[in-house]
């Protein structure tokens, strides 16, 4: 089982939540859409039971919203006129 | 309460990932 895409979206997911710790939003939104685009390739070519597969789709939806709100804000943030 | 459990589908989450994607 190739799980090495599993384990590499888990990666990515951690460092991304690790960023947005940090307030490095840049970099959390990138990490959050690269974990998952590879959640996504699990869940769409690497057999997982379906239990497995709606858990992996359910984070999905949380990183996605995630990174809008990160998006959004460093969006509002750009426009901001420099104080 | 909506249930927020309502999973989302593969098409779903690769429709918001390329709107993400896009600037």
């Amino acid at each position: 089982m190739a799980n090495n895409n599993l384990q590499k979206a888990i990666d990515l997911a951690s460092k991304a939540a690790q960023e947005d710790k940090n307030q490095n939003y840049e970099e959390a939104l990138r990490l959050y859409q690269a974990a998952v685009q590879y959640f996504l390739h699990v869940v769409k070519y690497e057999a997982q039971g379906d239990k497995a597969k709606q858990s992996i789709r359910a984070k999905c939806a949380e990183y996605l919203d995630r990174a809008e709100k990160l998006k959004e804000y460093l969006k509002k943030k750009e426009k901001a006129p420099p104080a | 309460s909506s249930s927020k459990q309502a999973t989302i589908s593969d098409d779903e989450i690769e429709r918001q990932l390329r709107a993400l994607g896009v600037d």
